[in-house]
Order: C-alpha cells, then structure tokens, then sequence
C-alpha cells in the first residue's frame, strides 16, 4: 500500500508540475511528501511560483492564482484516475478572460474521456459546450430546463427568458 | 460507463417532470441567480447516494422536497431517477443500461430502485464504488472546495490523493 | 445604550426589507431581533425569500442569492451611517448580468455621498465607474497602474496589455 | 472628509513608486489575475493601521515588504502614504488636507507619520476613529465575507450592527 501511494504521488508530482505550466505561462510548481514522516501519514506541502514571481507563499497568490493552483492538482489527480464524470459548480467565477480561456480549454481537451458538466455565468465558457442546457424559473419558484443554442444562450443566461428557439 | 439521463421531479425547486439528456463532453448549464442549476448539480449528489445534508444545503433531509413557491403547491415526493449506459461493462450487472431511482417521501420513508426493482442504499452506493464512479469529495467540484485544498486541512488533501491510489 | 441600539436596529430593519425588494423584484426579507434576550445581547435573525418563493431558509438559497441577501443587508447598515469611503473586491462574482447591474446602480446611487473603490471582472460593473484604474504586471511581478477609458479598459481587463491610449 | 491621492512603493508587488488620484464616486480597478488589484486594497489597509497579518494574506508582517520577481530585486523597505481632504472638518487637526504614511523596513523597524512628522500607530488609528472613517469590519467588503454574514457566528453579525448604533 505504501508503495501504491507512493508511486501514485509522484504521477501526480509530474502532472502537477505540468498542468501548472498550462495554466501560468513561466510558471512552476512542485508537490512535496514530507519526509520526517510515514508516507502514509505525512503532509502533501505545494509549492507554487506563477510566471515571473519569486517564489510565492500561498497565502499571498491572488484570488485567481489560487483558484487555478487548485484546478491543477484536481486535474493532476484526475489525470492518474480519470473518473467517468466531473461536475463544476461556477469554479471559474474568480478568473479573468484569459484564464478561463485555458481553463476551459483543459475541459475540452479532458472530456475526451470523461463526461463534464459545468454550471457557470460566464461567456466563454459558453462557448466550450458540446451541449448547452439554460435554467429557468418562468413560473415563479418552479425551475425547468430548456437546451439551448450558443447566441440565444448568451440573452438567456443574463435575462432568464426562455429564448424564441 | 456513462451519464445518459437525469430525470427530476419534486425535488427542491423542480416541482414538475423535468428530463436532461446528457451527451459525451462537455455539458454546459446556464441561467439566472436562483434559477436551479445547483439544484440539478444536488440532484445528482442525491440519487447517487450523497447523504450528507449540509452538502446538500439543507438544514434536514426533507427539505429537499419541493416545498411549493408563489405559483405551486408543495409536493409529497421527490424523485431523481439517473440512467447510466454500461459502455464498457463496468458495472457489475448484465444490462446495457442500468436506472437509479431515489425517492424521498413527507413521511420521511425513502426508496431506492435500480432498474425499476427495489434495493436498498447501499445496493447503489456499491454499484458505484466498483466502477469508481462513486461519488467521491472530487466529482463535484466548487469554488469553495477549491479554496480549501490549498488552505484546508491536510487529511483534507491527503484523502483526495489517496482515493487516487 | 439600549434604545440606541434598539432605535438605530429598527431603521436597520426598514432599510433592509426597502433595499432588499430593489434586487429581488417581488421578494420580501425582514431581520428579526430575538425576543427572549436582552437586546444588548440578542441574536439577530434574517428572513428572506426571493421573489415568487417561499419562505426560504436561507442554506437553501441560491449562491447569487445569498450574496445579495447579504449585500442588502451591508447597504441596509450604510444608509443609517454612510462611511465615507467603502472597498468592494471582486463581490459581484456570483451575480448575472441582471443583478450585477442592480449592485452597480445601487453603488452609483450611494455614491453620491461615499467614495467607493470596487475591484471586479465584471465589464458591466466597469461601466457604471467614474473612473477606471488598470493594473498590470508588464513588467514580472511588478505590478503597476493606468487610468483606462471604458473601451480600452475592456481588451485590458482580458488581456493585461497597457492599451495604446 | 475623501481619500484624494494613494502613493505606494515597495509593498507587496508594486515595487516602483506608483500614484493614484482617487476622485469622488466609483473608481472601478481592473486587471488580470495577480496583477495586483487586491494588493492595493491591502495598502489602504495597512497605511490606515490594519495590523492583522491574515488579514493582509500574509504570515508575517513583513512578507508586505517587496520581495524580488524575475526582474527586480527585492527592497528593503514598504511606504504607503494616503492623502486625505478633511472636506467637512472632521479630521481633529487644522489642516485641509492631511497625509498619513506607513513605512516598515526588513529590519522589523516600523514608522508612521502624520503629515511628515513621526509619530505613533495609536495616533493614526485616533485619527480615524473620531471620524468614523476607521477601518472597520465592514469599510473593506470582499466575497468570503459576505457569506460569513449569513452563516457565521452571531456575534460578527451583532458587531456591524452595533458599529452603526
Ligand atoms: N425544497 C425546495 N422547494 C422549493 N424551492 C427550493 C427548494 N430547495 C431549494 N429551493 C429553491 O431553489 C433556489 C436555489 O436554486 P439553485 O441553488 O439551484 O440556484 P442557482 O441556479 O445555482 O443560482 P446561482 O447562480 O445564484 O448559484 C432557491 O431560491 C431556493 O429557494
Ligand atoms: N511581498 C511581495 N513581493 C512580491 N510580490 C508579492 C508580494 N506580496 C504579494 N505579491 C504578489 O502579488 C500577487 C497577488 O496580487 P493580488 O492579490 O493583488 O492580485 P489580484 O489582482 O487581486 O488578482 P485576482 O484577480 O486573481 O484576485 C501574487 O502573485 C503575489 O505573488
Ligand atoms: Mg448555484
Ligand atoms: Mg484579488
């Protein structure tokens, strides 16, 4: 088992360090088993430098930077055990156009081989879709759903009503 | 292994028969605040075992059923019923197509079905588990969660690492 | 001390159920001083329900509702004792076009006696500013400011070039 | 009583003297991710004598000290200035306009000044208080704490009201 672990950790060592590359041009970053300890008990500690910056103490990475530094060890994770489906509920709320350019870009690429749904606000990640669902609440309190095409999803999502199409 | 169809009926603010056809890809779901998308994200949790009512964003179990609104009366029942198509026979049955039915009554009686036949939770929390598809802290994904695997606690972390191994 | 409290938490009160009602079209909150306690001690309790539903509790709101829930209840605080100046950084994150629009006009309307700094994504939020600060990191990890006109701040804001302008 | 001008160098990423004139109503900054817009919302905090150090995302008081990137070394000291119109008289000094400055050094040497004389943190923090321009829980509003003040403790939702009676 503890073997397992390990060989698995550093799978997911190298698919971190990789996917942070994706996400933050010039950027770096490591994972770390502690060592004092028992492989099976010990602390993962990050270790995250976006592009240009010296090395960064988490705590100071801005609102975005975290948030992607996460999405990296969630799909450095997946990449090792790629689940059948993933759900994201507004995970790219905190990131600027560029971001969730590569961020949705990542979920395309992914769902070659797993199914995605992504519940978001924001327009791009519209674009990604391989099929659009709008959510809406015309009578009052009673929510259905309706699929939906691109340029009537973009009136739809801001107003809520049920596009003529 | 994968996601066919969502049907919803009763179940917080989908008080009528709604059906989500959900293809490969990337599934985006959009609408207005409040319209329901994290309602469908909590009907999924749900009907494949999610038990956990704060994850659920309910204070008690029943609140998951439609409580009626301006436009409706409330409901008795809530149902999501899930039909996976057993791609690459990972689910331990013979059929090509396996339906997950959770219900949840006022009185507070809940039933479960898989293909129309009635078990019990754990008979669904087990088909899960093998074909690794279980719902595990990782397949729903938000933004807070996100947040905690930086500055969480570490057994936080490690547990997403192992389930990994 | 005691009616102090109790005469500036009414008009607490007042303010919150008005301002409430301007970001959700139909809906009603109230905020409840707990009886049983000395007023001094008390707990304070919120009651809201979005247009057109039931009573919600308030866990089962919506992300977006609740932001704004809380959001009313801050500019329900405000207008009995406007500050002088007041920082915003990133809260209309949550929020649909609809409701982003209503934060900024409420942020315009109050801004006539408080200066207000808010840091978003947001391009409709960016509309509604008398003027507009980018920042950039042209320059690693050196961050730096210009004032931006609306048309430019847009291709900044995305793409975090200085605009020739 | 407005915030005219803010006048930062060697805090936090804004390692070159950087000028902003702050106008009445909304000044709206935007920027990429990490650029820096937050951090600027933590030098007005600091130079107004925010002294917790999570609160400016930081470990240790010093890590607001420019800490070197790619293409700058680090520096040794971090200033913050604020220039105030004491629009209506409510500042306790004779002045129109008064500036507050905050410097720390590496060596853990603080200095706080009043329009250039030196003198104690405590003098700036009265300074504030009398009024009621001080930095409260409430003049810097970002999302986590929006939530916090529908589900957090009862007594950080007490705290605002009584800072307004
Ligand atoms: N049992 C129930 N009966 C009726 N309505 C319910 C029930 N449970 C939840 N709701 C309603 O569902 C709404 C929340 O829906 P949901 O969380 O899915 O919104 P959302 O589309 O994710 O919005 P946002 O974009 O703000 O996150 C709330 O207004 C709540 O009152
Ligand atoms: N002492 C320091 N020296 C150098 N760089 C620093 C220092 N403190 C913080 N930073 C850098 O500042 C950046 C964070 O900036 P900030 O939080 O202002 O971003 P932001 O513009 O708010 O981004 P977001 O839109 O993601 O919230 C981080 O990349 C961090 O490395
Ligand atoms: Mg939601
Ligand atoms: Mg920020």
């Amino acid at each position: 088992a503890r073997e397992k672990f390990i060989s698995t950790f550093q799978e997911i060592q190298k698919n971190f360090s990789e996917v942070f590359k994706t996400f933050f041009e010039g950027g770096r970053a490591s994972l770390v088993l502690r060592e004092e300890e028992d492989p099976l008990e010990a602390e993962i500690d990050i270790f995250a430098t976006p592009g240009g910056k010296k090395l960064s103490s988490l705590p100071l990475m801005s609102g975005g930077e975290k948030s992607l530094t996460a999405v990296s060890l969630l799909f450095a994770i997946y990449l090792v055990k790629p689940s059948p489906f993933c759900i994201f509920d507004e995970v790219d709320a905190p990131l600027d156009d560029v971001n969730v350019e590569r961020f949705s870009r990542a979920l395309q690429e992914y769902s070659q081989n797993t199914q995605f749904i992504v519940v978001t606000h924001n327009k791009l990640t519209m674009r990604a879709a391989n099929q659009l669902y709008g959510v809406t609440m015309e009578e009052k309190g009673v929510s259905r759903v309706v699929s939906v095409k691109f340029d009537k999803a973009m009136e739809y999502a801001n107003e809520g009503q049920i596009p003529a199409g | 292994m994968k996601l066919a169809e969502l049907n919803i009926v009763g179940f917080k603010s989908f008080a009528k028969k709604t059906n989500l056809l959900l293809h490969d890809g990337m599934t985006v779901i959009v609408g207005p605040n409040g319209c329901g998308k994290s309602n469908i994200v909590d009907a999924i949790r749900w009907v494949m075992g999610e038990q956990k009512s704060n994850v659920l964003r309910s204070e008690k179990m029943d609140n998951v059923i439609f409580a009626g609104s301006a436009s409706a009366k409330p409901v008795g029942m809530a149902e999501v019923s899930l039909k996976i198509e057993n791609t690459r026979n990972l689910l331990p049955v013979d059929y090509a197509e396996v339906v997950i039915t959770r219900r949840l009554f006022r009185s507070g009686e809940s039933q479960y079905l898989i293909n129309g036949n009635q078990c019990r939770l754990k008979d669904i929390m087990d088909l899960f588990m093998d074909t690794g598809m279980a719902i595990s802290s990782y397949s729903v994904i938000e933004l807070p969660q996100v947040e905690q695997l930086l500055n969480g606690k570490p057994e936080e972390r490690r547990k997403i690492f192992e389930e990994a191994a």
